[in-house]
């Protein structure tokens, strides 16, 4: 019975692909079967895994809109236990497309339901923006991991995020819950950094992973090959920081 | 007669909201009468710039779809010639309202028409999508600054953006031009980023700025104090950087 975990943030460039496309990794890599679903038009998750999608070929956005089996949509990547539902350019319109159906928030929860139990995690990246695509994952999901970049304009969104949760928890999604909150990009050389990690860790105690990414070079390179950090630099600090909150993840799910 | 220059690119994170706020005041500096028009249901050039607005005060929002007067809105900042036109939360709903209006492209025209003269300069900050609210900036605009931050994926999001103003201008805005390519949070130590601002400035050679933004901390940290970088830090690197960027606006407004 899969773990259904949505990365969200309305802020840009936080880091919510990145720790979507490594968590996801990294689970395959424990032989975890892992479905990563790429709900972001820019499709930055699909790219950073090396998937390449054939015009013709069905994507999240045919599942969505169109009712296509999310199972005709899935792609293989260079883990045995990891497959991508991609994202397309398409999925601009889904936005618009689904305003007006009175379902539109659930059409991710019918697409996954018949694939849902092939999977032990399924990991839906988010695109910037509090809308339908997010708030269908918001619907689907267990659990939800809020990434924050360190920096003064990442507190006011994650108030926004958490205010989105609990609308979706009383509105459509009653067993929603925080995952956690994920500090991003953290560099321990700036003194704003260092401020904002503690004024988190302080107002939003216990929701707050222990793990830490650090700002690391080799993690902003390793899209451009198609790789996951685990499979392009697995001695560098921003791979040991993925595993270390993939263990995390694994290991809170075991609480349940 | 002011020149409205729009800040936009879908892709989060890439120092929209920083170059919006440092090029407005910059110009305002020069004293050049200047508005900051913010349309990011996030706020981040609003709050940036240290406006706080009374739940009862109107915004961007009511001025988009109530059609109440833009200049009804308008609040002062510390610089004598800038003023914001600031957004609030509630431009999430402008997407969906504006959805079903045979003229939702428009509405942000129509605001600025009263206002437009009393200005030089209006600089349009545009939220990480290209949805009605970008679309709505480049519908007016004279011209759009792309800021991308040199790392692998934006090269994507550099070609999608351009796609978008080519159809915008065959479609809504005849006269629409690219003020050009900016490149942000530059980190020289970065192989990355060398290998992408090479391959951006031969590749889109002559549309690129001069200018580059450095990453600088001091630009990170302004924001938390409500203060554009040079009233923040005239000396830092990101100051220096942004009056430099502001200057060649400004030359190039008058080649015309
Ligand atoms: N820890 C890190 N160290 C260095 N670079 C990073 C790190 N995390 C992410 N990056 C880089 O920062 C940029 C933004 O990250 P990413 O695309 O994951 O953010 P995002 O929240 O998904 O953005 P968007 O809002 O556009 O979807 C990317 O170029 C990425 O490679
Ligand atoms: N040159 C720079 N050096 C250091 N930090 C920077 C620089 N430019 C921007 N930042 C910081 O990076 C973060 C993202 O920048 P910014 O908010 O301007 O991007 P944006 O494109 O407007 O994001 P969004 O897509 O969410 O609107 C902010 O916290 C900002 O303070
Ligand atoms: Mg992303
Ligand atoms: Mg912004």
């Amino acid at each position: 019975m899969a773990r259904v975990i949505a990365i969200a943030n309305q802020k840009g460039g936080v880091g919510k692909t990145t720790t979507a496309v490594n968590l996801a990794a990294c689970l395959a890599a424990a032989d975890l079967k892992t479905l990563l679903l790429d709900l972001d038009p820019q499709a930055n998750a699909t790219s950073g895994l090396g998937v390449r999608v054939d015009e013709s070929a069905p994507t999240v956005y045919e599942s969505l809109v169109d009712g296509v089996d999310l199972a005709d949509t899935l792609q293989p990547t260079e883990l045995d236990s990891l497959v991508v539902a991609p994202a397309s350019y398409e999925l601009v319109g889904a936005e618009l497309e689904l305003v007006n159906d009175e379902h539109r928030s659930f059409h991710l929860r019918n697409a996954l339901e018949a694939t849902r139990d092939r999977f032990d995690y399924i990991v839906l990246d988010c695109p910037p923006s509090l809308g339908i695509l997010t708030v269908n994952a918001l619907s689907v999901a267990d659990s939800v991991i809020v990434p924050i970049q360190c920096e003064y304009l990442a507190l006011e969104g994650l108030s926004r995020v958490l205010q989105t949760l609990d609308r979706v928890r009383d509105a459509l999604n009653p067993a929603l819950e925080l995952e956690g909150i994920l500090l991003t990009m953290v560099d321990p050389r700036m003194n704003l950094t260092r401020q904002v990690v503690a004024d988190v860790r302080e107002h939003f105690a216990g929701k707050v992973f222990e793990a830490e990414i650090p700002r690391n070079v080799r993690l902003g390179e390793a899209p451009s090959f198609g790789k996951p950090i685990i499979l392009y630099d697995l001695r560098s600090a921003g791979a040991r920081a993925y595993l270390t909150l993939m263990r995390e993840v694994v290991r809170n799910g075991k609480k349940g």
